[in-house]
């Protein structure tokens, strides 16, 4: 089953 | 003080059409460089990053950075008051709850202006560091806007592979599947007609539909889009706006777990 990534997932927050 | 004067004010509309359903309120970010706008959608799985840079304007004035929060829904409902010929002007005053948007006729014989009251955003703006991406994909905007809309009519999610062959986009649905694959086609009378790629590797990720095709509002900024995809990474959907700077979409891929 394929899931829906978040962006948070590969990003940090500035 | 803050006052920018785009004589093309049509641009700015395109601009707010392209991003208010993905995001519903965002900051903007003025400097004497330009503004910019950082926001994702409401489920994180989106960004859009905006840069208009000040050299676009017929007259940029911003005595010191300021950010200023908008409702896009609001401050598309404002712009759309706005002939599609008009000059818009945006003006604000250090420390006002109000952004003034001013529109003129191309000659001179209407002016009128909307006062939009701001808000305080509290949003989360991400590091993006730049990256090397695997492959990049340059195509008309049109084309790909048709290719995730008809896709979109037969599955929810789209495998976007780039080999040396070309680029494949794949959708699997209840009622059957689609594959189109478009190849590197530079012998084109235009150059915006071309489809470039650039691959350093060949790469495959999953996407949702839905989210590509929201990206594709932006079409009418721009005639080309540059998709760069790396295996580890959101990809990136670009419009670059002429002369002045870019909307860009990040989208997380979507994984098998």
């Amino acid at each position: 089953k394929r899931v829906q990534l978040r962006l948070t997932e590969f990003y940090r927050s500035a | 003080m803050l006052e920018l004067r785009l004589v093309q004010g049509s641009l700015l509309k395109k601009v707010l059409e392209s991003i208010k359903d993905l995001v519903n309120d965002a900051n903007f970010d003025f400097s004497s460089s330009g503004f910019s706008l950082q926001s994702m959608d409401s489920s994180h799985v989106a960004l859009v990053a905006l840069l208009l840079k000040s050299e676009g304007f017929e007259h940029y004035r911003c005595d010191r950075n300021t950010s200023m929060g908008m409702n896009l829904g609001n401050m598309s409902k404002m712009l759309k008051c706005a002939g599609n010929d008009d000059i818009i002007t945006i003006k604000g005053d250090d420390g006002s709850d109000t952004v003034t948007f001013m529109f003129e006729s191309p000659t001179q014989d209407k002016i009128a202006d909307f006062e939009m009251k701001l808000m305080d955003i509290d949003s989360e703006h991400l590091g993006i560091p730049e990256a090397e991406y695997h492959a990049i994909v340059k195509m008309p905007s049109a084309e790909f806007a048709r290719i995730c809309k008809d896709l979109a009519s037969i599955g929810d999610t789209v495998v976007i592979s780039v080999t040396k062959e070309g680029v494949k986009f794949s959708t699997r649905g209840d009622i059957g599947t689609a594959n189109i694959v478009l190849r590197q086609n530079t012998t084109v009378d235009k150059p915006e007609d071309a489809t470039v790629i650039e691959m350093n590797e060949p790469v495959s990720m999953t996407f949702a539909l839905r989210y590509m095709n929201s990206f594709t509002k932006a079409t009418p900024l721009s005639n080309t889009v540059t998709i760069s995809m790396s295996p580890d990474l959101p990809v990136v959907v670009e419009y670059k706006i002429a002369e002045m700077g870019y909307v860009r979409f990040y989208l997380a891929p979507k994984m098998e777990e």
